[in-house]
């Protein structure tokens, strides 16, 4: 340029065509660090009841929101968080058969969806508990474990995550704390072999979950066990230049 | 999407950001006349509904981003957090209007916005986008 008076400056009116807009709103997207294009989810009879993760997103969706307006206080993860993701349980395997002792319950869950680059700094695992009354007013420990290494002729190796202990008539979601492992399977994929859930009485005897009053994937979808993770970034998405 | 504003609230707005814009430095009283091309935030909102977005993200349905538009007149009232490039490109624009453009009127301040939605696989994710809303503009 340089050449004649420069015209006066005004926003640019051309419209789009809709290559380009597709193009521009991808590249957003890119900004934004979200997943591709919108789609059109599937919504079977069955998702037209809320399902328990997206209404606990939902609850720290609007805690966060609330506590941008008023600068009040946050959950203690949240504050520390970039990102918080549900996971909704994929494989539940039962060992709960009256010979086999210890009773425990299995869960698995697909990390392949959680963005390259982000640190855990928390993770929980919640599942509901409704009252139970076998046995009936009991002190009940409830312990959470990682399966670190299975064997076919032998019991999988565990590592020790959480325990809480309640009574059996409790009503409430139960949070266990697998920090420790979402961090492992976060460095590694394929190591994640799921987490272990068991029960026992306040005299040492291994208990059913589901007797217990813990609710599994049979439970209605409000109330089925989800895991959650809260992540800092650690880097700026990066944008690829059109 | 740009809405227009009731006029009362859109008084009370302008007011407010011209208090937050005095604050800055924004406003020079050599160009306090010019009130037209003076850099200041305006009303933008953004609506994930209107994008189309909406089967996909579950809250917020929109938000107030905001943009600057104006022109950065110098000289700056001492406030101004101006860069020295800023600076340069103001005075070659006074010797050659014709070929550098004045500074650009640019957000100074922007903060977060919390974002849900659903992923790939029907898992929700809640995140923390930054730099999504303008809190003050000026000239950098």
């Amino acid at each position: 340029g340089g050449h004649g008076p420069r015209p006066p400056y005004v926003f640019p009116q051309r419209r789009l065509g809709v290559q380009e807009r597709r193009d521009l709103q991808r590249e957003i997207l890119a900004v934004l660090g979200l997943p591709e294009l919108p789609r059109r989810r599937p919504s079977p009879a069955t998702s037209r009841q809320p399902a328990s993760a997206p209404l606990f997103m939902l609850d720290l969706y609007h805690a966060v929101a609330n506590g941008d307006d008023d600068g009040g206080p946050l959950q203690p993860h949240l504050g520390r968080s970039d990102l918080v993701m549900s996971f909704v349980n994929m494989v539940e395997r039962d060992c709960t058969l009256d010979y086999q002792e210890p009773h425990w319950k299995e869960f698995h869950f697909d990390l392949t969806q959680i963005p390259a680059g982000e640190i855990v700094t928390a993770a929980e695992f919640r599942i509901y508990k409704e009252p139970s009354t076998h046995p009936l007013n009991t002190t009940l420990h409830v312990s959470m474990f990682e399966v670190v290494q299975e064997h076919s002729n032998r019991e999988s190796d565990l590592f020790f995550l959480d325990l809480q202990t309640l009574r059996s008539g409790d009503e409430k979601w139960l949070v266990l704390d697998i920090t420790a492992a979402s961090d492992r399977w976060l460095l590694n994929h394929k190591k994640d072999l799921g987490l272990r859930l068991y029960v026992e009485t306040e005299d040492g005897h291994s208990m059913d979950p589901g007797l217990a009053g813990l609710l599994g994937q049979q439970a209605p979808r409000s109330k089925q066990p989800f895991m959650v993770g809260f992540f800092r970034a650690s880097r700026n998405p990066v944008r690829t230049p059109r | 999407v740009v809405r227009p504003l009731r006029k009362k609230r859109q008084l009370n707005k302008t007011i407010q950001m011209q208090h937050l814009n005095q604050h800055l430095g924004i406003f020079d009283d050599g160009h306090g006349s010019r009130g037209r091309d003076v850099c200041r935030r305006h009303e933008l909102y953004v609506s994930f509904r209107d994008l189309g977005w909406l089967d996909w993200v579950i809250a917020p349905q929109g938000y107030s981003a905001y943009y600057c538009e104006g022109e950065c007149n110098y000289p700056l009232g001492h406030r101004m957090n101006s860069t020295n490039h800023a600076t340069m490109q103001a005075l070659i624009h006074l010797m050659k209007p014709e070929v550098v453009p004045k500074v650009c009127c640019v957000p100074t301040e922007l903060s977060a916005i919390s974002v849900l939605y659903y992923d790939r696989s029907n898992n929700v994710i809640l995140r923390k986008e930054h730099n999504m809303v303008v809190q003050a503009c000026g000239c950098h």
